[in-house]
């Protein structure tokens, strides 16, 4: 049974020993930061596990993320998939995304604490500090590009990762010269795993998706999940709309 | 339209 692979998956890291060895577990129903728990203990997430109606995914949990102002983020983006052709999917990527932001400093500990280690807008909303730092605990494209700056320039001047000589520095990291890259290749990578599901589909079948990703401290993009009824922010959700139906709806009804 | 946010990236089939 999974719950079996989950634990021994968990006693090899143990064994490690390299990393705090906290986990994530989740109902594949929750939504809004509901169902979800983080522990370092086996025995706490089985029995959170067993208690979920319907099914769950378990996954190691991202440890060492990349911080803003020493608050942890994770990273939204949007896609959109058609099928005007049944027998193919074309792969779109919104060319902008948000970073939902903690309210509390991240440790690598408390791991029951939701506001330091949940970036759900839904959970984050009711800490104290929400907007304080941030209108809505969100940060843009823009802006990321200038944490992506800082944290470049904080690894160097610690002679860190950077510091090492066999390491060549190509300076900091840029949101559309390396994270969206990355990001099309892990969004087109799951939607080839699902192909065989997803083909053929009913001619003009299309779909937005919602992905969530965590950046490391050492820059590598990890993939959280992905959301089939994605919210997105007050601000993006004009142009996405309208963007998505001139391309999902209008091309299949051309001019006459 | 060139304005268009979403950027193709690619195909399935």
């Amino acid at each position: 049974d999974e719950r079996q692979g989950f634990a021994s998956a968990y006693d090899e890291y143990q064994k490690e020993g390299k990393c705090s060895n906290a986990w994530i577990a989740k109902s594949t129903l929750g939504f809004k930061g509901k169902d979800i728990k983080v522990s370092d203990s086996a025995t706490k997430l089985l029995a959170f596990i067993d208690s979920l109606k319907g099914r769950w995914v378990v996954q190691k949990y991202i440890e060492n993320p990349m911080l803003v102002d020493g608050r942890k983020f994770d990273i939204r983006t949007w896609h959109l998939v058609t099928a005007h052709d049944p027998q193919a999917l074309q792969v779109y990527t919104f060319d902008e995304g948000v970073l939902r932001v903690s309210s509390k400093p991240y440790k690598n500990s408390d791991f029951d604490d939701d506001f330091m280690h949940i970036t759900n807008n839904a959970i984050q909303q009711d800490h104290p500090d929400y907007g304080k730092n941030e209108q809505d605990n969100l940060i843009d494209f823009a802006q990321f590009d200038h944490v992506l700056k800082l944290h470049h320039q904080r690894k160097k001047g610690k002679g860190g990762e950077l510091g090492k000589e066999d390491e060549k520095d190509n300076g900091p990291m840029t949101v559309r010269g390396n994270v969206l890259p990355r990001i099309n290749e892990i969004v087109m990578e799951t939607l080839r795993c699902i192909k065989d599901f997803l083909l053929p589909q009913p001619c003009g079948a299309y779909q937005m998706l919602g992905y969530d990703f965590v950046i490391t401290d050492k820059g590598d993009l990890q993939l959280l999940e992905v959301n089939l009824t994605p919210g997105t922010s007050t601000t993006l959700v004009g142009k996405m709309v309208a963007d998505m139906n001139e391309i999902a709806v209008d091309a299949a009804f051309p001019d006459p | 339209s060139l304005n268009n946010g979403f950027k193709h990236v690619g195909k399935i089939e």
